[in-house]
């Protein structure tokens, strides 16, 4: 390698690390800088024309922020399909070589947009010199001309009826951005193929309903998301598991959700231990509790310390309670719940209460303070 | 870090720095319990295998190993499912240390928020980390006081990308103080009543940060994924 270490774009090639340079080491990758994503080939090649070492290199370059905001102007039709020609270059599958613009479509790019940006002050990329491209039908070279139906507008932006491409995101926003107000027309999510949060109006995916992670703000998109059995109980990804496997220790829901938020401490005082085994919440009986057992529930809760075990007498308590499995000394576990059994009874009629301390964080050491 | 200072050793002991060879260190992360760490998905691409990093702690100057430090392999690292690279939205990801790290002062966690806890616009924070400075790369580790930006506001710098609920703007329009490359999973941390200090943003992304277009950095917002982080800590400690 001219450079002390691999390029990038060949750090996965054996033939740099072995032969000691970046010959041959060119390969296809996917195309996901999203301004390029609806172009007709989805394969790319690095490093590109303007000199990017990654796609992540040219996400955040100047270019790929320049070619978009310029194409808005509409100074010419192809100007998004040569910028993206030059920012992933195609990659040609049997040589693993890039496959340049033709000059042709770099010219007429720089001619028709060059003087747009010298309005503004702005200089047209100076890596982009069209004279390194081949003419189109040159013998033995092949290059990129776009076809009639090639989309003019990237995925980050809306086409205009009258043609023009204005932001995605001004897309709705109140404000007409076309010279034919098109972008304000249609503006219902339905009418996007989107699906609308009620409480806010934000238009989501379908493919983002149910999907176990909440998009909406009153998390509308996650509910009636399921029809769980009267024995069931619903996950958090909106499948049903029997009742009797939530909180038992074992993962029964695919997402894990059956044994989260098991263990928790009431709002009371005291505090009592609370589980919520079955689906159900329970008490637990202070039969045998020892000092570890509460270490072990504070630690379930996140919280640390050394924690302070309370027994709460309570002759008349009619709240269901669990009680330790008479056999819990030899199980090696690692969740509380796992050691607890309903429909024994409780020979002490004492509830456990805790309270644990809150994790030390977000300190800073004092300080030092040296004489002058 | 552009704009900022040099830090005082042991300024920041939720600091980490995430190694690889050759290179070193690569991103930026913080500490958040004895055996996690929270840093950005980003980093990891391409380097997938956990076997491949080591988390260094309490180190300040990168070039010269401290008395403090402490360096651990990693044991796991968590994406979270919806990270995507194109946009990149739901940068994070959640790495798990071989062994609990020994807690001194110079090697201590951050507060992570409470869900209904966010960084509100205007407020000062501070972001560190060893990433490019504008002309250099530096030894020390570095800090800066930004300032926290609507998310309105923000998208406003930055035509071509959505800002979402999952990320977090912070630093000023003309880009005088801001993260760089190098500095990608490192802390935006602010300081609360009593001194605390929370974990409000990862930083993550924004422009060429010494290009001529300024702007805020973007962080991954933090209290959007409280649940999930602590879900994650919870399954892989007591359930797996």
């Amino acid at each position: 390698c001219t450079q002390t270490a691999c390029p990038v774009s060949c750090s996965n090639s054996s033939t740099c690390f072995i032969q000691g340079n970046t010959t041959n080491c060119s390969h296809c990758e996917p195309i996901s800088l999203e301004l390029c994503l609806n172009l007709p080939y989805n394969l790319t090649s690095y490093p590109n024309y303007l000199g990017h070492q990654t796609q992540k290199d040219a996400s955040i370059s100047w270019e790929s922020s320049l070619f978009p905001a310029l194409v808005q102007t509409n100074c010419y039709k192809y100007l998004m399909f040569f910028a993206c020609t030059v920012l992933v270059p195609k990659c040609d599958l049997d040589t693993h070589q890039r496959v340049p613009p033709c000059r042709t479509l770099c010219k007429n790019s720089k001619e028709r947009c060059e003087s747009v940006l010298g309005i503004v002050g702005l200089q047209w990329p100076e890596h982009i010199d069209c004279t390194q491209f081949p003419e189109e039908n040159a013998d033995n070279t092949s290059c990129l001309m776009p076809d009639q139906d090639v989309e003019e507008c990237s995925p980050s932006h809306f086409k205009c009826k009258s043609g023009r491409c204005v932001l995605a995101s001004r897309r709705c926003d109140g404000q007409s951005d076309c010279d034919d107000d098109s972008d304000e027309e249609k503006c219902s999510c339905q009418e996007q193929g989107l699906w609308e949060c009620p409480s806010n109006n934000v238009c989501i995916k379908h493919t983002m309903i149910c999907d176990g992670f909440p998009d909406c703000p009153d998390l509308a998109d996650e509910k009636n998301c399921s029809s769980c059995k009267y024995n069931e109980h619903v996950c958090n990804n909106h499948e049903c598991v029997n009742r009797s496997l939530w909180c038992d220790g074992k993962i029964d829901c695919s997402d894990s959700s059956d044994e989260w938020d098991c263990v928790t401490l009431s709002k009371t005082t005291p505090s009592l231990l609370t589980v919520h085994k079955f689906a159900t919440e329970f008490h637990v009986c202070a039969d045998e509790w020892q000092d570890d057992l509460s270490a072990l529930a504070c630690q379930q809760m996140g919280l640390r310390g050394i924690p302070i075990t309370q027994m709460v007498h309570e002759p008349n308590g009619r709240k269901k309670w669990l009680h330790l499995d008479s056999n819990w000394r030899h199980q090696n576990v690692s969740a509380l719940q796992m050691l607890l059994v309903k429909g024994q009874p409780c020979h002490s009629r004492s509830k456990v209460s805790i309270v644990c301390e809150k994790e030390e964080c977000g300190f800073r050491p004092a300080a030092r303070m040296t004489k002058r | 870090i552009l704009g900022g200072r040099t830090s005082r050793p042991g300024r920041w002991p939720w600091q980490c720095s995430m190694q690889s060879d050759p290179s070193g260190h690569i991103c930026g992360c913080v500490l958040i319990g004895k055996k996690w760490v929270l840093t950005v998905a980003h980093c990891f691409e391409g380097r997938e295998k956990a076997s491949v990093w080591r988390v260094v702690f309490g180190i300040n100057n990168l070039d010269h190993p401290s008395d403090f430090m402490q360096t651990r392999q990693v044991n796991r690292i968590i994406l979270h499912p919806r990270y995507n690279r194109a946009v990149v939205d739901y940068d994070i990801s959640i790495v798990e240390l071989d062994t609990e790290i020994n807690e001194t002062s110079y090697v201590r966690p951050v507060c992570l928020p409470s869900r209904d806890q966010s960084a509100q616009p205007d407020t000062y924070c501070y972001i560190t980390g060893w990433g490019h400075m504008g002309n250099r790369m530096p030894f020390k580790l570095q800090e800066g006081e930004v300032r926290i930006i609507s998310r309105d506001k923000c998208q406003t710098h930055f035509d071509m990308k959505t800002i979402t609920s999952r990320m977090l703007c912070a630093g000023y329009e003309s880009g005088t103080v801001d993260s760089c490359m190098g500095d990608s999973g490192g802390p935006l941390v602010c300081e609360e009543t009593g001194g605390r200090w929370t974990l409000y943003g990862l930083t993550s992304w924004g422009s060429v940060c010494f290009s001529k277009i300024m702007g805020p950095g973007v962080y991954s917002n933090v209290t959007h994924f409280i649940d999930w982080i602590e879900k994650q800590i919870y399954l892989h400690t007591f359930l797996l």
